[in-house]
């Protein structure tokens, strides 16, 4: 799930992740599913998609949320998207007490990624009420949106305040397990963490940088920013824990962790 | 004044523009003066600064409004930026009633600079909901903010966009007079309105580019976004418009324009 305020570049991120136009701003016909809770301006759109990467299949769900935190009021603006979460969870509970389970659906949402706006200062007021409500029903990766809009600088002050916010604020965000078997995975997931908050930029455009060779970026009057160039962020690392690393691990916790959570609470425990 | 959430480089714009450290963010003593309205997170920071350009002198208030538009609801947000206009208004009139005016300070907003975030979608809701009341009593100059977070044809689509918003809304902005006596001084004011909304780039830094040549600019690892590069932004056309081709038109047409409108309001005409 992506989630954010609108303009911080998730759906071009989305694009960007998978190489392929998923998903479209303008065309309905694109949005499969549309989830609108009693608040009406924040519409849930689903993608479903399938991802074919060598040797297997994933059939991914992507679901943005695109009208968020736009208003001149904002209070509760939240609540849509919580209650979606909630939802997948209630959901796979119920199929879970069917008697017949072979046919079970997996809905829930494995990895949240938390868009925070690039302003060089701290998280704001809204950031911390949504990552506090969504740390607790689901894998919550925060990351810096339009990274290209810091320098290495601010960058580096920026990432230092939000840890300092979360840790203050005792967010509980996702962390790639380090106690690994064999020393590459686990110096891997160190490189992982200390990076956190990814700092991510998104470019469904393709520049030729020699004749005949293309790269994913952005390309500006004074330069070409490179989205997989880790000198100019950290969107490697991200598509690396979210589809080769740490896949795995994203599904297993939201099982174990998340929805045992969300089945205790409901059944009174 | 400078006008607009914070994190968009409104304090970096000063010192840009007056290219000395004017305003420091953090020390509350560069804080000459703090109005603050019922209101209280919204506090309207008065800087004093004396701008010597050649043969003359111009007394500056520089008015930055740092806490705007960041809380969850922001409903009535606007009203200590608005109220501190029309006091301005209000003390001006006072004056001008006095028998002794000759000590007369004029302390009246001539140019307000609003901050667009740069999300490359369109304006927000509370950006219209400002813009509307600060048109009809202040000079009012739209700027998009961090423009380097745009590409040029994102660039292009956003100002048209802008445009088109502030049409349909019936927005005023201020407009540089097009009937001059000299056609180079009319060219010029053609370039400046084809260039609005302004795009603005600031620095605090000087950036070596060749031995011993400095240039004002940002310094990314793909590339160097210089501030007084037009090709790069239109922060010289803005600086321009404020300092130099129509300062003196500002000063009279507050005067002019917006100051009677608030007396006739206040007089119940
Ligand atoms: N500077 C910058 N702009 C981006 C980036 N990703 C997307 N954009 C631009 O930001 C604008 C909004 O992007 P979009 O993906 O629609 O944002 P969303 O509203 O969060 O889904 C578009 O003009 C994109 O080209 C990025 O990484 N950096
Ligand atoms: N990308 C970009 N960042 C900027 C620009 N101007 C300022 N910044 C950075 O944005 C952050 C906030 O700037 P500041 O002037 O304090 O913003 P304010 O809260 O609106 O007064 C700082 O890290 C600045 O260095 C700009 O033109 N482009």
């Amino acid at each position: 799930m992506v989630c954010g305020e609108s303009g911080l570049g998730k759906t071009t991120f989305i694009n960007t992740l998978f190489q392929s136009s998923l998903k479209s701003y303008q065309s309905a016909s694109e949005r499969h599913n549309k989830f609108t809770s009693a608040h009406q301006n924040v519409d849930i759109d689903i993608v479903r998609a399938i991802l074919e990467e060598k040797n297997f299949k994933i059939r991914l769900n992507i679901i943005d949320t695109p009208g968020f935190g736009n208003n001149v009021n904002n209070h509760d603006s939240w609540t849509p998207i919580i209650d979606f979460i909630d939802d997948q969870h209630e959901s796979y509970m119920k199929q879970e007490q069917q008697p017949s389970r072979k046919d079970k659906k997996d809905l829930r949402v494995h990895a949240c990624l938390y868009f925070i706006r690039p302003t060089g200062h701290s998280l704001k007021p809204l950031d911390i009420e949504i990552m506090k409500r969504l740390s607790t029903r689901v894998n919550l990766i925060p990351v810096i949106a339009k990274s290209d809009t810091l320098s290495p600088s601010e960058l580096e002050t920026f990432k230092t305040r939000i840890r300092d916010v979360i840790e203050a604020q005792d967010i509980n965000i996702y962390t790639p397990p380090l106690e690994l078997d064999d020393p590459a995975s686990a110096e891997h997931s160190k490189q992982l963490i200390e990076a956190m908050p990814f700092a991510v930029i998104g470019s469904e455009e393709e520049v030729e940088v020699t004749p005949g060779q293309f790269v994913r970026g952005r390309k500006y009057p004074w330069g070409l920013v490179e989205v997989e160039n880790e000198q100019h962020c950290d969107f490697k690392k991200l598509r690396s824990l979210l589809l080769r690393t740490n896949m795995l691990d994203l599904i297993l916790s939201t099982n174990e962790f998340h929805f045992e959570t969300f089945r205790s609470i409901k059944m009174g425990g």
